[in-house]
């Protein structure tokens, strides 16, 4: 197993290598990218290393090649289904964001309660009641969940969820969500954060 | 200066107890506190001692008071203003959304450099072209920012912010952003944190 900071820094290297790709960056030196990863160059090396040689000494790491392999490295190289729940004014952002495709994830199931958008279509994905939750996420086999309901309906949407069999939910309800020890959740709180920046000031 | 660390808690305590209040809670113990927060009570009493006494032994902490406080000593107890930069997917869902506002935000300014949308409202605030970005900024006074533009225009929107003196900014384009010491950033990018959570399935 991995260490989980090393694998931490290896999210970060690849959102850079990302950027630099859509650059045109072909090759990128160990001191470069620790540069814009706020990391230090030998710990690139030695994290880089730690997965074969990839680079040459004086050329650098090629681009390209280094996305290939972290993403095998951190189980991206294959497209993942996810549900969202709520489809709002987050819901239908995520929906419409070509982004999420191009970095493996697809969100194949979307799910609300009122009656006026179930049925709809939003991006391609029809809107399905979310009485159907249970049986289409099983169905499906979808294990990635996103939450974009308000606050007082999120913690009853989470538990239904986690006994669909979801592991994994990205949350954007501000409350804290009691989930059993094998589901993961991360909940994105915009005011929070917004709210840590300006404590600073 | 109180510690980053129990700083860091104080927000997560606040979020709890706004929550704990939507729901009608009164009082809460610092047993209560510290399980749905993840801190172990005897930390809660610490870092709630260190600001004067609210608990009553026995009766627990006063809910809203507790939350009075915290704002107060998190600078939170007054409207902070802010600008959007790209009123697109994101930037529509964070104006279309109530609950800045009662977290103590206002998104007072919104710029987009689409010529479609410049003029027109949306939830109340006209959206201004992306070239007054610099005159309005200092008009208003504004110290923080919110980027939800594309990746591609990203870097040369945030140095245009702080030039225009913005302090504080969240992003939600995930690229690096090379700011100057003096201007504190958050990324928010979502594509990573989707992949951090399915990493552990
Ligand atoms: N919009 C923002 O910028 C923003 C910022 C911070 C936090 N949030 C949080 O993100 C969440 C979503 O916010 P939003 O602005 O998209 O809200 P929204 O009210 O626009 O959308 C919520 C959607 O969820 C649906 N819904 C309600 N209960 C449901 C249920 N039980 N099952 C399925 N669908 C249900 C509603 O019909 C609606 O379509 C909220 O918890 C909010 O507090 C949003
Ligand atoms: N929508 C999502 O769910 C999502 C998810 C992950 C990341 N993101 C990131 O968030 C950012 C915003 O995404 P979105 O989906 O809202 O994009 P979008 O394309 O819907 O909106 C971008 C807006 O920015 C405007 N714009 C472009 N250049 C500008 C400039 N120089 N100055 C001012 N306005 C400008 C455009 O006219 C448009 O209105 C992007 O960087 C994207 O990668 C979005």
């Amino acid at each position: 197993r991995i260490a989980d900071q090393t694998i931490g820094r290896l999210f970060v290297y690849l959102r850079v290598l990302l950027c630099l790709a859509e650059e045109g960056v072909e090759t990128v030196s160990s001191e470069a990218l620790g540069d814009a990863c706020e990391v230090k160059p030998s710990v690139v090396r030695k994290d880089l290393s730690y997965f074969g040689g990839f680079g040459k000494r004086g050329v650098g790491y090629d681009v390209e090649g280094l996305i290939k392999e972290i993403r095998s490295i951190l189980n991206l190289d294959s497209v993942m289904k996810a549900a969202l729940v709520g489809v709002g004014n987050i819901g239908r952002a995520m929906l419409a964001y070509p982004g999420f495709k191009t970095e493996g994830f697809e969100l194949a199931l979307a799910f609300d309660k009122d009656p006026d958008k179930v049925g709809r279509k939003a991006d391609g994905v029809v809107i399905e009641d979310v009485t159907d939750l249970e049986q289409r996420i099983s169905d499906e086999g979808i294990k990635l969940a996103i939450i974009a309901v308000p606050v007082s309906e999120a913690p009853k949407v989470a538990q239904r969820l986690a006994d669909a069999g979801i592991k994994a939910i990205l949350s954007f309800a501000p409350c804290p969500l009691n989930m059993p020890e094998d589901v993961k959740i991360t909940c994105v709180d915009l005011a929070t954060e917004m709210a840590r920046l300006v404590y600073y000031l």
